[in-house]
């Protein structure tokens, strides 16, 4: 960057000065002009490559979609390959390379080339391509004013993001396990973590299907207030309407809108951050490696909205390793780990005022998937 | 990168004796894309 900014003032004297220098000075610009810096040229490349997977890969998942082969669980040599791989390094060395500042002119073409690659729609971009410094700035572009209708509907709950449902369904029994895809299922639970209100709640939820009697009161003294805040409302309702626990796991491609927005009005008791992996995310990677979903990098959310229990986790992947939470701007992911053997116990942040939490609305943002 | 919502949401009574409930009903396929704003799933009071 600081070679390009040295390089562009002295082309533009070269230009500016004419006259009889005009010779030396027009043959000096002009091979400087072929110097684009090394991680430009490492970034198109890498596009190109990875344009050319997309393509591939989008082929044969379509296909196979059509035949109605649904895909299974298939562990292989490659998933094992990438259990080796220092991922989080190769995560934050790309963070890195996407950080480098492009010069004004190189911009459209690059974000062009971006768009093109992975179909983004740069119509909606919030601001004009030439403003956003970086690959990495652009990744994580808001929208332009109007772009997405939140649906108002009170009886309705909205996507938090752009992309693809994978999968959704109820979690019925105390497993509640969620489908990775067929042929091997996780834990709500170790999504979320074992501190996590969920499985009280899952607990509760099978016991009313059983009409046994209960005493969720008994514990209350123990919990902290978070969790109180929490069961109580569930205390409550014993004899309203039955509350089911449902799932939704929605994936975003690379040129997908990258920022997570609230999808009901609810109050974010509790945070939590888990560092882990950061192996990718694709469709392939779902199929091959085993608790893909509980082993990557994450940060979830968990609360309250009208109807109970709510959490949302933003799970994080090699090209996309780092979560900015809007809410709570010092959270810093994608660190270099200290432990590499033992997993640590995920990061849990409890947010003030006490019982409240924080308050947000239908389509709020929440957070930011960034480059590395 | 990816999100996993896990929510509750209202399911009928006699829905879920039958062992099929769902007050709550996702209006989305899988493998279809979505986009923030809309709709994932409605229910009725």
């Amino acid at each position: 960057t600081t070679f390009l900014r040295k390089v562009q003032p002295t082309q533009a004297r070269a230009y500016a000065g004419g006259g009889g220098a005009s010779g030396s000075n027009g043959s000096r610009s002009e091979g400087n002009s072929f110097l684009v810096p090394g991680a430009t040229v490492a970034t198109i490349l890498m596009l190109g490559a990875l344009h050319a997977r997309h393509i591939y890969e989008d082929k044969k998942i379509e296909e196979a979609r059509e035949k109605g082969v649904e895909l299974e669980f298939h562990p292989d040599v490659k998933a094992s390959f990438l259990r080796l791989l220092p991922l989080r390094s190769i995560s934050r060395l790309w963070g890195s390379l996407t950080s480098v500042e492009l010069p004004i002119w190189l911009r459209p073409y690059m974000y062009k080339a971006w768009a093109r690659a992975f179909h983004s729609n740069l119509e909606e971009v919030g601001l004009p391509l030439e403003e956003y410094a970086s690959l990495r700035e652009f990744f994580v572009h808001t929208l332009k004013e109007g772009s997405r209708t939140i649906d108002s509907d009170p009886y309705c709950l909205v996507s938090p993001v752009d992309g693809i449902v994978l999968r959704f369904g109820e979690l019925r029994g105390t497993g509640a396990m969620i489908e990775q895809v067929k042929g091997f299922s996780y834990s709500a639970s170790s999504l979320l973590g074992a501190s996590s209100f969920l499985p009280m709640i899952t607990a509760e939820y099978a016991r009313e299907e059983n009409g046994e009697e209960e005493n969720t009161l008994r514990d209350e003294t123990k919990r902290s207030w978070w969790r109180i805040s929490l069961a109580s409302p569930k205390v409550r309702e014993m004899a309203s309407p039955m509350k089911g626990l449902f799932y939704c796991v929605i994936y975003l491609k690379p040129g997908d809108y990258h920022r997570v927005h609230s999808p009901v009005d609810w109050n974010v008791l509790v945070r939590r951050h888990f560092t882990g992996h950061l192996f990718p995310m694709n469709e392939r990677a779902a199929r091959t490696i085993r608790n893909l979903y509980i082993e990557n990098e994450r940060v979830v959310l968990e609360g309250q909205w009208r109807e109970g229990f709510i959490a949302l986790a933003a799970i994080g992947a090699t090209n996309i390793g780092s979560i900015e939470l809007y809410m709570e701007p010092t959270l810093r992911t994608n660190q270099p780990r200290k432990k590499l053997l033992h997993p640590l116990p995920p990061d849990e942040r409890v947010y003030e005022p006490e019982g409240i939490g924080i308050m947000l609305k239908k389509g709020d943002e929440i957070a930011g998937f960034n480059m590395g | 990168s990816t999100v996993v919502l896990v929510f509750q949401a209202p399911i009928s009574k006699a829905a879920s004796e039958k062992g099929n409930s769902s007050e709550f009903k996702f209006c989305v396929k899988r493998g279809e894309r979505i986009r923030m704003g809309e709709a994932l799933g409605k229910w009725h009071e």
